[in-house]
C-alpha cells in the first residue's frame, strides 16, 4: 500500500488528497487552514493542521517512509519552492508540485520537483480544443506526431461499412475501436456496419485527423 | 472561423482564450482587473476590461454573433452564476462555466451552463492516478466498464512476441496497437516483438487493466 503526503488542501490539493485515498493509498494531508483540514479528514487517513515551512515540524512528522509528496499550496509561491526543496531534502522518491507560472515552475524543478503541473492551463487547453472540435470527445497524444481521438458517427455514416467509408485511402486515418452503446469490438473489419451515434477510436497522424474531422462536420 | 467570448483571465481563462486564438478562432477576452487584460491583449483577437455583471455593458458588446462563452471568474462565485445567466439571455449556443464547489456547479447549470468544469479537482484526480499507477502514461475512460490505457514494456517483455505474453487469455485484454520510437503499428500481430521501452494502448475492462496493471509492477 503506497503512502503520499499531500500539503495544501486547496481544490487541487483535497482531490488529489480524496483520490489517492479512494484508490487505496494512505494519505497525509497537511494545511495551515484549520478548516481545510476539517473538510479533507475524513476521506483521507490523517489529517494535520500545520505550517508546512515551519522545517521542525514537518521533520517531526518522519516522512521517510513515504512514496510521494504533492506540493499544492496556491498562490503561496515562496512557500511552495521552500516545502518542495524540504521534501527533496528528506528524501521523498517522487515530488509533484502545483505552478502557478513558468518562472514558479523552474524553480521547483531546480529545487527537487520530478513532475510540476499546471491544472488550470491544461484544463484551459483541453476545453478550447473540445469547443474548437465539438465532434471529439476525447483524445490521447501518442507522440509529437499521432493522436488518437474518440469520435461519435455522424447521421452521414449511418448504415455505411468501414469498408464504404474507406477511412484508410481516403483521410490515412485507422479505426481502433467501435462501441454500439455498451457493445465494445477491438477488431473492427472492413464489413462492419456503423450507425450514427456510435463511438469510433481512431489514430492518425495530426494532419490526417485534422482533414478527418473537418470533414466529420 | 468560430467566435468565442471568455470572461475571466485567471489561470484558466487566460489559457482557454490563448488556445482558442492558438487554433485559429476569434476571441474576446473579458476581465474587469486591468493587468490581467493587458496581459492577455497580444494572445487573443481583442481584450476588453469591464465588468461583466454590468448588463448593459455587456449588451452593448453585441455577442449575438458568438460560438460560445466560457465564464471562469474563479472565486467570484455569485458574478459567475449571474454572468453565465446573463450568457444565456443574450443566446449564446454553447456556455462551459468553471466551478469551484458542487453547489455553484448545479447552480450554473440551473441558469444555463451546457457545460462545467472543475480543473483542479479533475487534474487532482489525473495526477492521483498517475502516482499510484506509475506505468500508465495516459488514459482513455471508454464507459463505465473499458478504458484504454498507455503503457511502456517493461524489462520482463524484452524480446518476447505478443502471442507469447498472450495478454489476451491471461488478462482478457487487447494490445491495440505498439510504438517503437517513432514507428507505429496500429495493427500488432502476435508474432509482432515487443521490446523494453515500447509504448503499447491497451484496451480492456477496468478489473482487467487493474490486474495487467498490478503484474506489470
Ligand atoms: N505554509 C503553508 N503550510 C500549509 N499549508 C499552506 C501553506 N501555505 C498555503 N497553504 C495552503 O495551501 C492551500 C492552497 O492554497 P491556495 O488556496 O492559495 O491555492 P489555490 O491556487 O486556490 O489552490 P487550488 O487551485 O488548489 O484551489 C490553502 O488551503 C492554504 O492554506
Ligand atoms: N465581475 C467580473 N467581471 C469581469 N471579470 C471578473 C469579474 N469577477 C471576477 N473577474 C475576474 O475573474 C478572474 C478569475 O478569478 P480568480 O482569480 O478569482 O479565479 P481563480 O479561481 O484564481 O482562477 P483560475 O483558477 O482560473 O486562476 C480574475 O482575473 C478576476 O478579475
Amino acid at each position: 500500500m503506497k503512502k503520499f503526503v499531500v500539503i495544501g488542501l486547496g481544490k487541487f490539493g483535497a482531490s488529489v488528497s480524496a483520490s489517492l485515498f479512494e484508490l487505496g493509498c494512505e494519505v497525509l494531508a497537511i494545511d495551515r487552514n484549520k478548516d481545510k483540514v476539517e473538510l479533507i479528514m475524513d476521506r483521507v487517513t490523517q489529517a494535520v493542521r500545520l505550517d508546512a515551512t515551519d522545517e521542525v515540524a514537518v521533520k517531526q512528522l518522519d516522512l521517510s517512509g513515504f512514496d510521494g509528496a504533492v506540493v499544492a499550496m496556491g498562490e503561496n509561491i515562496a512557500g511552495s519552492i521552500f516545502v518542495t526543496l524540504l521534501m527533496k531534502e528528506i528524501g521523498l522518491p517522487m515530488i509533484v508540485a502545483k505552478a502557478s507560472n513558468n518562472l514558479q515552475a523552474k524553480v521547483l524543478s531546480k529545487v527537487g520537483a520530478d513532475r510540476v503541473v499546471f491544472p488550470e492551463k491544461d484544463m484551459g487547453t483541453r476545453i478550447a480544443k473540445s469547443l474548437v472540435f465539438p465532434g471529439i470527445l476525447d483524445y490521447l497524444d501518442l507522440s509529437p506526431e499521432y493522436m488518437i481521438i474518440g469520435v461519435r458517427a455522424t447521421k452521414d455514416m449511418d448504415g455505411k461499412s468501414l469498408a464504404d467509408m474507406d477511412f484508410r485511402n481516403r483521410y490515412g486515418v485507422n479505426v481502433l475501436l467501435v462501441r454500439k452503446g455498451e457493445e465494445i469490438n477491438a477488431t473492427p473489419r472492413g464489413s462492419d456496419i456503423i450507425n450514427a451515434g456510435d463511438f469510433m477510436i481512431i489514430i492518425g497522424k495530426r494532419k490526417q485527423i485534422e482533414t478527418f474531422r473537418k470533414e466529420m462536420e
